[in-house]
């Protein structure tokens, strides 16, 4: 399994259509303060199912759509797709390629889909489940959350063994 | 699952200490089991000693020494179970010039398994990453992203950390 | 003594906002009392809005953008209540190129009338210090400490983080 | 008032009796990773009154106490001294040169001296009081704390104002 493609429209910073190209190894992503990379991070989590708002640094869902600008409209809606390389079927679905699209709307509603197929949000977290990714997994830390390993409570640090498990 | 839990636990437990002796170029860490009588609820202990130093709690760690034993710890569930990908957002930012060398030697190796996706300032980071993704904002508010490959050159907007003797 | 708090309230509030905007270029801040009613019990709201932004919370705020927000206010104290010496441990760690030349600007200013000391690793904020006091660990585990005048070379163990355009 | 002097020996790394001379204006303490630039901060925090452990990384009074290393025994005390100029007598003691010493003992016993005058630690906070120095005060900054004013709660923040006051 491999990440191939990252699309962003109207989520955070993001509030045109950017599409994100990712490489095997190790991909730098670099910018200014305030440019918008860890925003990228969230719409990972973001995609990949994360419910608590807290987690993308929100307090509602809502949150995560393009909020305006001095020069720009709020938009209506934020969408997240992940295009994933499935040749080697980690994913339990029978396509080499695919990808997990995710909405909001300002009234919180949210769509999901699975290769232009709508579902639940639940299909597409079951979809990760016990592959190493998404939230809750040691996969993706947050900045200034590494620490936090270190800071946990020794029964809270058990849930990354269990994960790992 | 008990097994399974004990055995990860075990496993994670010796890649650890692998992976610390490595990054500090000595001392030695465990981790112990608050409860080992209940293998389903115990929490789990992280003691780290680096080298010449006398064993003391986390807490008097440097934020440095915690940075590096954290990457230890995470490397060493990637190494156990490893994740398709994983997103690492500022880990190095408190790290010093030779440690960040002993961060990215670890980086270059584990990506030749995985997909790393690094969010960095760090010159020496950038440069272990064969390909950038730079995120621009030209216009205030507006994230821009565009891919850059094989630099040549010094990065825009980086910290070089030369390494110390 | 509720007339010296609102006082100093509204004294900060002037300079955090001008500070604000020095360092951001731009952009607003406010201070808001959460309970005007009750002077001697209120807590105090931050609000800050960088430059061509959306306001929103500060939980939303980027890592460089939050550490540059938290030095307008801590200095905002500064200057209404100068202390004779301030003491900075690694605040300038999650600031790109061009915000930590914004950061020595201010403490150049501020070093005028009192006496700073600022723990860092990035050779920008170095450069702005005319004396330095290294700390090494030749033996492991014992600090030594040796004082550095008028530095002409690059420092050792520095990041250097050139400014962006 | 202005630090002319820090003298440390047997407080947390630094073993051996070191004296660290303070000039006017910037100066930047630099140094790899856990060599002991952070625990310089707490020395100054410790021989200014601090009371509570945790704010020096600390669990117990006595862990400031070097702990010995892989060649060093531990040892029995630690001793900070503070040496001030106090011509403009800002501090209210009729000196123009002022020193506050702090001791502590395996036993958790300690000592205070103000210019080699036995005396509690209360009078060395009551020394400081109110000049915007030690404890509490916004003038001394944490490594990964400058974030914390911004994520305080309205309540908390409320302290910073009423030191200023
Ligand atoms: N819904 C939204 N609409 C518009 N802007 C938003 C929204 N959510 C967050 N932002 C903005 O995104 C910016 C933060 O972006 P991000 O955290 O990705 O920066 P960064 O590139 O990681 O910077 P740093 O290097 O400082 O960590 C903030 O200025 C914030 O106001
Ligand atoms: N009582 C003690 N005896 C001996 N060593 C101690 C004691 N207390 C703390 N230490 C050691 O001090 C070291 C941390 O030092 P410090 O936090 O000052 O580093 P630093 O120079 O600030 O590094 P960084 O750049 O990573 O922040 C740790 O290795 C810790 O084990
Ligand atoms: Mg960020
Ligand atoms: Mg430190």
């Amino acid at each position: 399994m491999r990440l191939k493609r990252l699309t962003l429209h109207g989520f955070k910073t993001f509030a045109d259509k950017t599409e994100i190209e990712f490489a095997p190894g190790v991909t730098a992503i670099v910018g200014p303060n305030g440019s918008g990379k860890s925003n990228l991070t969230d719409s990972l989590l973001w995609v990949l199912g994360e419910q608590k708002a807290s987690s993308l640094r929100a307090s509602r869902a809502q949150d995560v759509i393009f909020a305006g600008s001095a020069r720009r409209k709020p938009m209506g809606m934020a969408e997240v797709s992940l295009t994933i390389d499935n040749e080697d079927r980690v994913l339990p679905l029978d396509f080499a390629e695919i990808t997990v699209t995710r909405r909001v709307y300002r009234s919180g509603e949210g769509e999901y889909l699975i290769n232009k197929t709508p579902c639940r949000l639940r299909d597409i977290t079951d979809l990760f489940l016990d592959t190493g990714v998404g939230r809750d997994a040691y996969a993706i830390v947050n900045q200034s959350e590494v620490d936090s390993v270190l800071s946990a409570r020794p029964e809270d640090r058990r849930e990354l063994f269990e994960e790992a498990a | 699952t008990r097994g399974v839990f004990y055995e990860t636990y075990q496993a994670v437990s010796y890649a650890f200490s692998r992976l610390f002796t490595r990054l500090f170029g000595g001392g030695s860490t465990e981790l112990v089991l608050t409860d080992p009588e209940n293998i389903l609820e115990t929490g789990i202990e992280i003691v780290a000693q680096p080298p010449g130093k006398k064993r003391q709690s986390l807490a008097l760690l440097s934020g440095g020494e915690r940075a590096l034993t954290a990457v230890a710890l995470l490397f060493a569930f990637l190494e156990v179970r490893p994740a398709p990908f994983c997103v690492l957002d500022e880990v190095d930012a408190p790290l010093d010039g030779a440690n960040v060398e002993k961060f990215t030697d670890l980086l270059r190796d584990f990506g030749k398994e995985s997909q790393f996706i690094v969010i960095t300032h760090n010159a020496t980071t950038m440069e272990a990453a064969p390909l950038w993704y730079g995120i621009t904002m030209q216009e205030p508010g507006i994230s821009r992203g565009l891919s850059m490959r094989v630099p040549e050159n010094t990065p825009p907007d980086a910290d070089k950390t030369p390494p110390t003797e």
